[in-house]
């Protein structure tokens, strides 16, 4: 019954909130991207346009691979790439509604998801550590 | 029932066996670290002696951090930092047979845990990915 109760929970009580997730905006260079990813100390986090339209993830592996050359890293080209050339843009994206069941399949092979609402703009982020939290209390119970 | 079973597993049958985890050894700098952590896409990985005795653990934002000057980040220095100086030694760790349902506690604030053997020699992995699958499955049931 406990069990239950949690799987129906919806995400939207879970999320780390939009106002608190570093992101970077969909018309910066790699090189602003690695500052915020250094600076914030997380490895991958959202690309929003000016208006929080949610349009992919970029993350410290995927910058450090596109300028991955023969024989060193190339960290001179990181101002001149876009973000928007090397973001991941095919994400799965949840909504405020959906179930903690939905989220925890998703939360399988992505470390967190972003939820979104009905018109695409970014409300927040369900994490991997926000759902093991809450199983781990149900089954210490 | 099945949770008892489940939570009872030992962590030795769900490990991404040493011989499949990308690691560093303790002898290397930083700028080899950072090319290891590119070419393997992961973002933390164990740091190991030849011998494969466990030392800590080395990542992106870790090595980042350590060179982020006050307006770029100074790349230069990669070479001759050694990964000894910056990797995070106090890290938890798990025997391979220790429950799941200790592992799972641990999984909470780390994405991954490494096991060891008694006397300090890296066996693998344990992940938060292998954990929410085995979760999953035995919610959905
Ligand atoms: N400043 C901090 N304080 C405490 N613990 C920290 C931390 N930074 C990282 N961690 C721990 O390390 C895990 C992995 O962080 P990572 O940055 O690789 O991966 C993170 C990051 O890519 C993203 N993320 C989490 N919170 C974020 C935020 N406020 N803003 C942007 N991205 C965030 O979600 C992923 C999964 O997060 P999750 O919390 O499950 O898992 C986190 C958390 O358990
Ligand atoms: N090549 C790949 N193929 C498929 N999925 C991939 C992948 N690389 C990353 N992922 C996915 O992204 C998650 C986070 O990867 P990350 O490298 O930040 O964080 C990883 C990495 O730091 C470490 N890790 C996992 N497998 C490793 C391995 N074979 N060697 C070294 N470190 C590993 O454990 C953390 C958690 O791993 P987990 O599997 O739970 O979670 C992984 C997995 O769900």
């Amino acid at each position: 019954l406990q069990k239950d109760v949690l799987m129906e929970k919806r995400i939207g009580d879970l999320l780390v909130p939009s106002e608190r997730v570093a992101h970077v905006q969909i018309g910066n260079n790699l090189e602003h991207a690695l500052l915020v990813l250094t600076k914030s100390g997380y490895t991958a986090i959202p690309v929003l346009d000016p208006k929080y339209k949610l349009h992919g993830l970029i993350s410290s592996p995927l910058i450090l691979d596109s300028i991955l050359g023969i024989e060193r890293i190339e960290f001179e080209k990181l101002e001149n790439i876009p973000v928007e050339q090397v973001m991941k843009k095919d994400i799965p994206k949840l909504h405020v509604n959906d179930s903690l069941n939905k989220g925890l399949k998703l939360l399988i092979n992505h470390p967190f998801i972003c939820a979104v609402d009905k018109d695409g703009y970014f409300e927040g982020i369900l994490t991997r550590r926000i759902v093991l939290k809450q199983l781990s209390g149900l089954l210490h119970r």
